[in-house]
């Protein structure tokens, strides 16, 4: 028997002003999806079955980018991907342009269990979900007020914001703090836009 | 983007990561997420899931080339994760979280910050955001 080790992520590059509040909730959901797959893997479960459940919890928070609170198209709609591999056998499964299935992951895992495939898009995508009875909902089940502010933001700017979010008040403050912070950070930039700008992940 | 990589009690590794994307994207863009090897690798070695610009990670196919450096370059977990996130990915700014067939956990950013958490059977837990 080998030992167990587990490790989980929320998107990489974080606005160095965001709220306390806003990492606090952040590393409380990280912390509390740790606990979750590290219960599971100390009471023997697959680590394939483990992953799966992990990123099913964080799909469904909308706290990061992904399911429920994901970034949004230039049309204002959510369109997801996602993936799973299996170290064992190197079996892999992946859907891309999903915009109705809940937990994207779980088609992933449909796709590489269940079909001769790895790699479903679109409305193939949604059509297998529909064949595997997976859970379906309606594509603004994904769309946040907060989203719906970044993106109205990016459109303004005229860039495409890098897997981030905008607090909302950040954007209010946009202009002359993101300026400020801009001489601070030394013009730091991602995308064309401060970094200040840029909130959780 | 979200992810999770995990190895069990009898060895196996596995990943997955789940993304919306990016804000304002075109419709039908693909990013890193759902390629394997890209964003997502497993095999008996180790297991990875990547973060980033989706176009750098893409390029550099981050994810199995930590692989490949364990099992070609015959590095450590750590080492092929810092030399992947720190040569491989040219101007990007990109994150992973990987684990290892024998029960190691690591983790390598470029970008200022990146939302993690991992823990190991003897104990050891984490749950950051900044370097």
């Amino acid at each position: 028997m080998g030992a167990w080790a587990i490790a989980v992520h929320g998107g990489a590059g974080v606005d160095p002003m965001l709220p306390e509040e806003r990492q606090a909730a952040a590393k409380r959901l990280l912390a509390r999806c740790l606990e979750l797959g590290a219960a599971a893997l100390r009471s023997g479960a697959l680590a394939v079955d483990v992953v799966e459940m992990v990123v099913r919890e964080l799909e469904s928070d909308p706290i990061f980018n992904s399911g429920r609170g994901s970034a949004l198209t230039a049309r204002g709609t959510a369109e997801m991907e996602a993936s799973i591999m299996d170290g064992r056998g190197r079996r892999c499964g992946a859907v891309s342009g999903v915009t109705t299935v809940k937990n994207p992951v779980s088609l992933a895992r449909r796709v590489m269990d269940h079909s001769p495939h790895s790699y479903l898009a679109f409305h193939g995508a949604e059509e297998f979900a529909r064949e595997q009875g997976l859970e379906v909902v309606n594509n603004d089940y994904f769309i946040t007020e907060e989203n719906l502010g970044m993106l109205k933001l990016a459109k303004e700017a005229n860039a495409i914001l890098f897997d981030y979010r905008v607090p909302l008040s950040a954007k209010d403050s946009c202009g002359a703090l993101a300026g400020a912070a801009m001489s601070a950070e030394g013009g730091l930039q991602m995308n064309g836009l401060p970094i200040s700008i840029y909130a959780p992940e | 983007t979200v992810g999770c990589v995990a190895v069990d009690i009898g060895g196996g590794c596995a990943a997955a990561t789940s993304t919306g994307g990016l804000m304002n994207k075109k419709c039908g863009r693909i990013g890193d997420s759902p390629l394997i090897g890209a964003g997502t690798y497993a095999c008996k070695v180790c297991a990875v899931s990547c973060t980033g610009e989706g176009e750098a990670i893409i390029r550099s196919t981050l994810a199995r080339d930590v692989a490949a450096l364990m099992e070609y370059g015959g590095l450590g977990l750590q080492a092929a994760v810092d030399f992947a996130i720190l040569e491989r990915l040219d101007e990007g700014k990109a994150g992973l979280i990987a684990v290892s067939g024998n029960g190691e956990v690591a983790y390598g950013f470029n970008a200022n910050g990146m939302f993690r958490g991992c823990a190991t059977e003897d104990g050891f837990m984490e749950v950051a955001i900044w370097r």
